[in-house]
């Protein structure tokens, strides 16, 4: 989903 | 979350702990750059700007808190302890990081994810991340011997992100539209920027011998 969070790494 | 990313955050986790084991233990901080731990510094302050922003999960706050605030207490105390401090080696850490700073900060207006605030900063944080180990390395190969905590510091620090690299292999096969090529790119390059040192780190380990740089 395009809304997902790009960044959830650290 | 997967086993390999995991596995690269407890390994950059470590990669922390040694660092401020070695300063905090001997008191000292020859061999390491001042140079490159305020570039991990920057890195972290200029990747977590959705700190407050966007919640992840507890781990991921956690995490971020904590390379945020041990990379800074580095800083600070390699700038600030009057002990510490004697034992910086001022004059082999003249790599001029400011052009590090410079260039990722152009390339990463250049490529990014979105023309926004927060993705140019994402990107320029994920760019210098890559170069930041380079006046570390620098100064290792001036100062010729590296001890045990540094190289173990350097070790794991190189590491880590050879562990995300399998992260993204496997969230590439695991996940549809999964495409982080700005990060994946950049950490190749990270990774392969301490192929030389992984080879005579190894080569020492091998030898059960100091591990020498050749000058």
């Amino acid at each position: 989903s395009p809304e997902e969070n790009l960044h959830d790494e650290l | 979350m997967n086993i390999f990313r995991f596995a690269g955050d407890m390994t950059h986790l470590i990669s922390i702990l040694v660092l401020l084991l070695k300063i905090y233990a001997t008191k000292s901080c020859s061999g390491i750059s001042l140079k490159t731990q305020e570039l991990y510094a920057l890195v972290f302050l200029t990747r977590y700007l959705d700190l407050f922003t966007d919640f992840i999960s507890v781990y991921n706050t956690i995490m971020k808190l904590v390379f945020i605030a041990s990379s800074l207490a580095v800083v600070c105390c390699m700038r600030m302890h009057r002990v510490v401090r004697r034992s910086y080696d001022k004059d082999l850490d003249t790599f001029r990081h400011y052009f590090l700073i410079l260039a990722s900060f152009v390339l990463a207006l250049l490529v990014n994810e979105k023309f926004t605030f927060q993705e140019i900063f994402w990107a320029f944080s994920i760019y210098l991340e890559a170069l930041a180990i380079l006046p570390q390395l620098v100064l290792l190969q001036r100062s010729g011997n590296v001890d045990n905590l540094t190289g173990q510091y350097v070790f794991f620090l190189g590491a880590y992100r050879a562990f995300y690299i399998l992260n993204w292999i496997y969230r590439y096969f695991t996940e549809q539209h999964f495409s982080r090529w700005i990060a994946c790119v950049s950490g190749l390059v990270q990774t392969v920027l301490y192929a030389d040192f992984f080879y005579y780190y190894f080569i020492s380990w091998k030898n059960n011998a100091k591990m020498q740089l050749p000058a």
